[in-house]
């Protein structure tokens, strides 16, 4: 049986916004050790998600046997949307489950919501991701990342990316024409999460599809901050880190063969 | 597309 409870809900709301557009369908896999993980390629195949919530993401989690639960996330979502962010939410499955028990409890504990979701046999590759070597790896605010994302997107399908050791350089060439944002190093001692760090092995220069970018910054929400690893013609990891855990999306560069 | 090769060439099935 998987009982899992969260202090709020918030967080799986999150999560699943910020992957149900990318994939549509994933197992969430759930064991006493490593809480719930979920590995998903989106349809397209260029972008790889790794969501890991540890079982001290949870107030209480228990697992006693290996549970495998296929999910359409669209479902998940619209069940999600109806408890309140600041609710209790309990994960409750059986053994050999064929549904998912979704329970929302408010913190008076005055209103308490059930749902069932049906789950569904879903087929798909379990793929081995290792701790990858990299060029650079920059963390900045999440909400920074975000808005040149969705900025630049308005004026080219690709965005690239330049690192240099003092300086993150975003850069779009589209039909009406072509714009960059420069963010510079810095380290705010007294806002540590406002600071942008850059560290470089290598200066890079990749370009990325501008609807995957767009795709990962809605996982915005659960980070004050993203560490994005870049590598010369492999794919860059985005992270996103969460109270014993971490949602991390692995985007394969746009290149010429 | 090259990027997808890109992809399922780092992540291999376990």
């Amino acid at each position: 049986m998987l009982e899992g409870k969260f202090e709020t809900a918030s967080t799986m709301k999150k999560v699943i916004e910020a992957i149900k557009d990318s994939v549509k369908l994933c197992n969430l896999n759930c064991s006493q050790n490593d809480g719930i993980t979920v590995q998903a390629i989106d349809d397209s195949r260029v972008l790889l998600i790794a969501l890991k919530l540890d079982p001290s993401c949870f107030q209480e989690f228990r697992c006693d046997k290996d549970l495998v639960l296929g999910l359409d996330l669209e479902s998940l979502s619209k069940i999600l949307r109806q408890g309140n962010p600041e609710d209790y939410l309990t994960l409750i499955a059986e053994d050999s489950p064929d549904s998912l028990l979704i329970v929302f409890e408010d913190s008076k504990k005055d209103r308490i919501s059930e749902f069932s979701l049906k789950l569904m046999d879903i087929d798909s590759d379990v793929l081995t991701i290792d701790e990858m070597e990299h060029d650079c790896a920059i963390t900045l605010p999440a909400a920074a990342f975000a808005k040149v994302a969705r900025d630049m997107k308005t004026l080219s399908e690709s965005l690239q990316i330049l690192v240099t050791k003092d300086s993150v350089k975003f850069k779009a060439d589209g039909s009406i024409g072509t714009g960059s944002v420069i963010l510079r190093a810095r380290t705010n001692l007294d806002d540590t999460k406002e600071s942008i760090l850059i560290d470089l092995n290598k200066p890079v220069n990749l370009t990325f599809g501008a609807k995957y970018l767009n795709d990962i910054v809605k996982a915005t929400p659960l980070a004050d901050t993203v560490t994005i690893k870049l590598t010369d013609k492999a794919p860059a990891m985005f992270e996103y880190k969460l109270q014993g855990g971490f949602l991390r999306y692995y985007l394969a560069p746009k290149f010429e063969d | 597309t090259v990027q997808q090769r890109l992809l399922t060439n780092f992540f291999k099935p376990r």
